[in-house]
């Protein structure tokens, strides 16, 4: 009944007993609490539709309705407790699994989720997503980077030089996160710095989501001529392995982090292995 | 002779095309893959050279690849090994490192010799069905470095042996009882 936490100097998160998933996140040098929902959806890549026969493909994000499907409403969870490092592992299905990790000393969490090969069995092409859902007031706006340079206002079902007619309720609310994704109030902001780029959006006030994975049945007919199947080294379609951190700070300092933090990503240490017992080295 | 024009060539063709994205056919995502692999690897070479360059050192320097489903031959099964760690930054960092292992007790200790904290933690089912087999690791060695700006650190890695300690008191009664 004690709901699972893991904790550091400075943050605390914790997992709902019912489900499973993230519940809170408590930044304990500023006295922050945001309630917080994680979870993994998936959207129905659309086949086409009457009023467009417009499929999802490798150039387009079209899914057939605005309601993404919950991987799993409960997970199962692990706990690893020791000194350096708590992790929590959360089991959604047998292709789509994340480890919630804490190291001392870190100022943000780090999310690495494991998705693929993703099932087909049931004719539906598959877009999967993060979702986080929070109580912020971010109303309809959100940001994201450009190539980790300039960050981008972004307001939903609006461009920001003309009067847009929004067609596509999902898609058409999607940009590109090269490095990092934000939304905040007038006091907090959540922020995911992502190891790759992906596409992401908030479609709903105080929600945030990011594509991780998509596994398609149709092409898009927009030259390639094959669906986006990824059929992989074992023809059963790619498994991904990646990471989103997560900064949870005054809106004041937010930047202060997470700009430090994507040097440390995008520019990280190398590391290499030796058995040792090598021979001295001159250049010459 | 190490080489970075292979990958260059090899990074521009696919950023020209959008390789990542997936907007190609099947067996054009596998030759730019072949392409990204062949470039690595002649810049493995370039890395090893700067780095026995840097140290003073000619090592057998090896690149585990696969680091992030806990594969690596060379850490899972020698009982030791260096670990160094380059940071392109202009100022230091401390960074988490996580080494694929299959003993359980180590010792690591920094640069300048003193014992730096570890902890072993094990490697879950979802890695172990993702790696396919290729996991020689059990766990996964845990601990924290500092590596300067533009510059590396070694640490060294040892195998411990377990000791089984004799049994207490209580617990030769505990057997008994048993």
């Amino acid at each position: 009944a004690v709901p699972l936490q893991i904790q550091n100097e400075h943050l605390r998160v914790l997992f709902d007993s019912d489900t499973g998933l993230i519940s809170e996140i408590q930044n304990l040098d500023r006295d922050i609490t945001l309630p917080i929902t994680q979870n993994f959806y998936w959207y129905n890549a659309s086949s086409g539709n009457g009023a467009s026969s417009q499929a999802s493909g490798a150039y387009i994000f079209r899914p057939n309705g605005s309601e993404p499907f919950p991987i799993a409403k409960a997970v199962h969870t692990h706990l690893v407790q020791n000194t350096l490092v708590q992790e929590v592992y959360q089991n959604f299905s047998s292709w789509c699994s994340q480890v919630v990790r804490l190291y001392v000393g870190q100022r943000f969490l780090e999310l690495e989720w494991t998705v693929g090969p993703i099932p087909i069995d049931d004719n539906y092409g598959k877009e999967i997503i993060s979702h986080f859902k929070t109580p912020l007031e971010t109303g309809g706006l959100f940001y994201t980077d450009a190539n980790g340079r300039e960050i981008l206002e972004r307001r939903k079902d609006s461009r920001e030089t003309w009067k847009l007619n929004q067609t596509e309720p999902v898609a058409g609310n999607y940009y590109p996160v090269n490095s990092r994704i934000y939304i905040k109030d007038k006091r907090i902001q959540l922020t995911v710095l992502t190891d790759r780029s992906q596409g992401g959006s908030s479609l709903l006030n105080g929600s945030l989501e990011l594509m991780v994975h998509r596994r398609l049945l149709f092409d898009d007919q927009r030259g390639v001529g094959e669906p986006l199947l990824e059929f992989g080294e074992h023809g059963k379609g790619l498994v991904i392995r990646g990471r989103h951190l997560l900064f949870l700070d005054n809106v004041e300092v937010s930047a202060d982090l997470h700009r430090l933090q994507a040097q440390e990503e995008f520019m990280a240490v190398q590391t290499v292995f030796s058995p040792g017992g090598g021979s001295p080295y001159q250049k010459k | 002779k190490g080489d970075s024009s292979t990958l260059k060539r090899a990074m521009a063709v696919a950023q020209h095309h959008d390789a990542v994205s997936g907007t190609e056919k099947q067996h054009v995502a596998n030759d730019y893959a072949r392409r990204l692999a062949a470039g690595w690897d002649s810049c493995q070479v370039l890395i090893s050279n700067a780095l026995a360059s840097l140290m003073g050192r000619k090592e057998h320097f090896v690149f585990c690849n696969l680091l992030n489903i806990s594969v690596c031959p060379l850490t899972a099964t020698s009982s030791r090994f260096l670990v160094i760690l380059y940071n392109p930054l202009v100022r230091s960092v401390r960074w988490n490192v996580r080494v694929p292992i299959s003993g359980l007790v180590y010792e690591v200790t920094d640069p300048r010799g003193q014992k730096v904290p570890s902890e072993v933690v094990p490697v879950s089912n979802f890695t172990r069905v993702v790696s396919r087999g290729q996991a020689l690791a059990s766990s996964e060695l845990i601990f924290q470095a500092s590596v300067p700006p533009l510059g590396f650190s070694t640490y060294s890695v040892d195998k411990l042996a377990v000791v089984r300690l004799p049994r207490t008191r209580a617990q030769q009664e505990l057997h008994r009882a048993k």
